[in-house]
């Protein structure tokens, strides 16, 4: 509406096409300090809709009546306004009941990055029709989830599947006086490059005459092959460089017949810390402010 | 971290197709000026507080 290139057009609120819900978890403490979150799935029982509703509503549609669940992570900062981020949406038959399952392990990566203390873990879950018209009216409130406290059983479940990075991470620096064997457990190990020693580095680099590379050596636990159904196609955990740092230098530039001296900065050269990874594994979102 | 790789870096941050060939003599009388040496130990510093968070 500030833009003078558009004019500001007005829309009319004529009726609610959603249901809403908010879900609260109190996560803290649920998650050891030392592990890793590998899945987090969220449970929502569906009630079975009433016959009569469900009959009238099939005839409008020739695939069956479908709404579109979506499961929003729900963040309220500092200054009070809230922010959502979607996490997973879905189309749902009208029909049947049972359990659903969703995969909101980004909400539980995302709330593991709040500062402390950490507000509870708020999902928003929203149910829209798909249909348009006034006769598909209502067909969201056909959908409905069990709630918590409710006498029949399915109350929403939250579940976390993490693993103890005490036996499944990474150890730090590896021991220098044990050497590197095949049952080492992933660590960092002390890598010197010589620069000084490498023959297109003569009279170009400046600074530094060489430098600690660190490298990640050894092995990772593999975990129970019943944890590695989240993602079809990922690798086994290997042991990798998770944090670098950059390495700064100073070199000598030829311009016009005269030398000067000039600073560059490498990135990633140093590693500063191996963890075990799943290779292929989806990189978590970082939270934005 | 191999010596090929180091190069390479080098190489694509200074935007160059290969390293440059300097005589001794070149550089011999070559000083490194006050404010490009404390431009790379505040880089140095700076280093190893930033941590890039790779995969």
């Amino acid at each position: 509406r500030f833009s003078q290139n558009f004019r500001e057009v007005a829309g009319r609120f004529l009726a609610s096409e959603a249901s809403t819900h908010l879900l609260v978890f109190g996560l803290e403490q649920r998650l050891p300090p030392r592990s890793e979150l590998v899945q987090a799935v969220l449970r929502l029982f569906r009630e079975p809709a009433p016959k009569a509703a469900l009959r009238r509503l099939e005839r409008l549609s020739a695939r069956g009546a479908r709404v579109r669940v979506t499961i929003e992570w729900l963040r309220v900062r500092d200054d009070g306004s809230n922010r959502t981020s979607l996490i997973d949406s879905r189309l749902v038959s009208v029909q049947g009941s049972g359990w659903l399952a969703f995969d909101v392990t980004e909400a539980v990566n995302f709330w593991q990055q709040l500062r402390r203390p950490r507000q509870p873990l708020l999902l928003q879950v929203s149910v829209q029709k798909e249909l348009l018209g006034s006769a598909a009216a209502g067909a969201h409130r056909l959908v409905r989830f069990a709630a918590q406290g409710a006498q029949a059983q399915g109350e929403p479940q939250l579940e976390l599947h993490t693993l103890d990075l005490r036996d499944y991470g990474a150890q730090g620096n590896c021991d220098p006086e044990a050497g590197v064997a095949e049952s080492t457990r992933c660590c960092r190990q002390e890598t010197y490059l010589d620069l000084q020693g490498m023959k297109w580095a003569e009279n170009w680099v400046l600074e530094p005459p060489g430098f600690l590379a660190y490298e990640c050596v050894g092995s990772c636990l593999q975990p129970p092959e019943h944890l590695t159904f989240t993602w079809p196609f990922v690798g086994p955990r290997q042991c990798i460089a998770s944090e670098t740092a950059a390495l700064p230098m100073i070199v000598s530039i030829k311009e016009g017949g005269r030398t000067r001296s000039q600073v560059v900065s490498l990135p990633n050269m140093r590693v500063q810390r191996c963890s075990c990874a799943w290779d292929g594994a989806p990189v978590p979102r970082v939270l934005e402010p | 971290l191999t010596e090929d790789q180091v190069l390479g870096n080098l190489l694509q941050q200074l935007g160059l197709r290969q390293a440059p060939v300097l005589d001794k003599a070149e550089v011999q009388g070559l000083s490194i000026p006050a404010h490009v040496r404390a431009e790379y130990v505040a880089l140095l510093q700076r280093s190893h507080g930033d941590r890039s968070r790779g995969k």
